[in-house]
């Protein structure tokens, strides 16, 4: 893929809008797949820049929530900052 | 078992118990992060 | 990307777990994009088939789970049937 790191927001709002509704749906898709290639449940929950709700959740959105209020386990939780931090370190790497 | 909800919306039972969740601080995303390789 | 459509459960579980971990670190990095690019709150929660939780915020999980909480009907609402529809069509098309 492409090797760039510092991606940034698209200033023209036209080709933003584009972009967005490309790439969800490509966002799903790869959930999608991931869901039925690794046998697991996945939800994804996006806020647009006008705070419309997009989901996408592989069987059914009510269930993976339900599952989240009930995990206390420790695991695996990333945000913007730590995925930057790792796509420096590969860039690097 | 929650009812398979309408097409998209999720149960006002579901919201409350994540609301819950993270106003208690209880929500899955304050539990220890581990960092998995 | 590959046409191919019709995909299903990885059998191997080496191959399974290769898989998850190699597609769930690219689904994140999709979703940390897809938040940069179109400036727009992302969350991904995944199960994998062991019941562990991984899970991706663009900002902060909690923040945009509350918001879900107070959110009325989600303006797109798809799940793996509608997906699968959805790539039929393109497929043919």
């Amino acid at each position: 893929g492409r090797k760039k790191i510092q991606i940034s927001r698209i200033l023209d709002q036209r080709n933003r809008q584009v972009t967005f509704t490309k790439r969800k749906f490509g966002l799903m898709k790869k959930a999608y797949e991931l869901s039925v290639l690794c046998d697991c449940e996945v939800a994804l929950i996006i806020f647009n820049s006008a705070d419309r709700l997009f989901q996408y959740a592989s069987s059914d959105m009510d269930r993976v929530l339900l599952r989240y209020t009930e995990c206390g386990e420790p695991h695996e939780s990333r945000t913007n900052a730590d995925l930057l931090q790792a796509l420096k370190r590969r860039g690097v790497g | 078992p929650t009812l398979l909800s309408p097409k998209g919306s999720v149960s006002e039972e579901t919201k409350q118990k994540l609301k819950s969740a993270i106003l208690s601080a209880q929500s899955a995303a304050n539990v220890r992060k581990e960092r998995l390789c």
